[in-house]
């Protein structure tokens, strides 16, 4: 294997891509299947998470052109040059381009070049791979067809990709709060021996998992946004599908895995809470001042942390959920309401467990418990209905 | 010089710009040099040969033509 002088390599593990165009020779999904599957090829052998944007500025850059194409390598019409990938840096680096007077395919047949082995290559070189001389290897220059179904990677890739940025962690995330104890449920079966779990974003068919359970949840500015580890799911308004970011496209400076987060919409601001501190955001800016000790909004020293945070426009408070108890706090007076922490399950009726997640959307509370969420009415705190914490994402 | 057969020319010329993309082969531009150019694409062919494991000859025999026509990625194999 070899690199690019001085090694560049991205330097931090979230990476992001982004679709710029695509080739009328396949269908828009099996280009971002292939996409996906080139970036899970290299996830799994690596620390790295790649995460799909769909607007502005990506790490890597994925584009279709012909020709000149606005850098100082013109594609040459069929064969010859298939694509080309610059290494890890700012702007034109990591970018991809493939050239669109190819016949690009999903299979590997004879008269087409299979879209996955090529971006695989190219993407090796956007992660800071040169080329190998190593026949066989994906980053051998020359287009082999072969195999895709259960295409793995040639040793001589994984050396030289983990020469640059190490082996993947030893096991996937584990969630970022201990959940609590759930009703044991069967393992859904693996037809295959179980590899590294992918560790790119999550992709539609995840968004239906239906043990999928949140961290925190939150509006901001009409939107709804559903933190898990370092991702968030995003429920627009503004566009049809949900949309898979990484915390650290919107805020690079927070840390991932939130306890809990509210907006107050008057003062548009979001509320971030990790363990023993809170970050107030305006958009993408953190005030000045934050992080700041959960102590200053009045909560004794024995609380390290909180499960879950809601605030309710219509009465300025925020409810702030610890274990089996909840606070009150007043946003207008800024301090604790007396005679609280409360039990959840006194003023709460049918909420008798933790509560991981909080939101406030159409006049009721939404208080999410692993993969199930409870609709309660905002005014007489009554529970009206049990659903999976991903019903907002129209599975 | 020797009169070069016209199918040889065009070999030729597609080698050097292969060459010119993949392994920083840079053509003397001034004719005063050529010889040399001879010698600098030799070891450009031989450099080629090498990454490809084919007999290294420094000659742009019928192999290394058939390896330099295959379909392949756009980025160099070697860079100064």
């Amino acid at each position: 294997y070899s690199t690019f002088p001085r090694s560049p390599k991205w330097r931090r593990e979230d990476v992001t891509y982004r679709i710029l165009n695509y080739t009328p020779d396949m269908l828009q999904a099996d280009v971002e299947e292939a996409i996906a599957k080139a970036f899970q090829l290299w996830s799994s052998v690596t620390p790295l998470r790649f995460t799909r944007l769909h607007s502005g500025e990506a790490d890597i850059m994925i584009s279709f052109a012909s020709q000149f194409h606005g850098d100082f390598y013109s594609f040459d019409g069929p064969g010859g040059t298939l694509a080309h990938a610059y290494p890890p840096g700012n702007g034109i680096g990591g970018d991809a381009h493939f050239d669109e007077d190819e016949n690009w395919t999903k299979f590997t047949t004879a008269n087409g070049y299979n879209l996955f082995l090529v971006a695989a290559h190219e993407l090796g070189h956007s992660l800071g791979l040169g080329h190998s001389n190593v026949f066989g290897a994906l980053m051998y220059p020359i287009y082999m067809a072969r195999d895709t179904r259960d295409y793995r990677l040639p040793q001589d890739d994984i050396d030289g990709i983990q020469s640059l940025y190490g082996p993947p962690r030893e096991s996937p995330a584990l969630p970022t709060k201990a959940l609590p104890p759930q009703e044991p449920t069967e393992v859904p079966p693996t037809e295959a021996p179980t590899e590294v779990p992918p560790s790119i974003p999550p992709t539609r068919a995840e968004d239906c998992d239906p043990h999928l359970a949140f961290d925190a949840i939150t509006t901001l500015r009409g939107e709804i946004l559903f933190f898990k580890d370092s991702y968030v799911w995003r429920k627009s308004p503004y566009f049809a599908d949900i949309e898979h970011d990484t915390i650290s496209s919107f805020w690079p400076s927070l840390a991932a895995g939130f306890d809990a987060t509210y907006e107050i919409d008057k003062k548009d601001q979001v509320i971030f809470f990790k363990g023993d501190q809170y970050w107030a955001v305006n958009g993408y800016n953190i005030q000045p001042g934050f992080p700041k000790p959960i102590q200053n909004l009045g909560f004794p020293r024995s609380v390290r942390k909180i499960d879950a945070a809601v605030h309710d426009q219509n009465t300025k408070k925020t409810y702030f959920f610890v274990g089996h108890k909840y606070w009150s706090f007043n946003e207008n007076t800024q301090s604790m309401e007396g005679g609280y922490p409360r039990k959840i399950a006194a003023d709460f009726h049918g909420i008798d467990q933790t509560v991981d997640a909080a939101l406030h959307k159409n006049g009721h509370f939404y208080f999410f418990h692993g993969s199930k969420q409870y609709e309660v009415d905002v005014k007489t705190k009554k529970l009206i209905r049990t659903m999976k914490s991903n019903s907002w994402f129209d599975c | 010089l020797p009169v070069v057969p016209e199918k040889e020319t065009e070999d030729i010329q597609f080698a050097q710009k292969y060459l010119e993309n993949f392994y920083d082969f840079k053509e003397e531009k001034s004719s005063l040099f050529k010889s040399k150019n001879f010698n600098l694409m030799a070891e450009k062919i031989r450099e080629m040969q090498s990454f490809f494991g084919l007999e290294v000859t420094g000659e742009l025999n019928s192999q290394t033509l058939d390896v330099m026509k295959q379909p392949r990625c756009g980025i160099p194999d070697v860079r100064s």
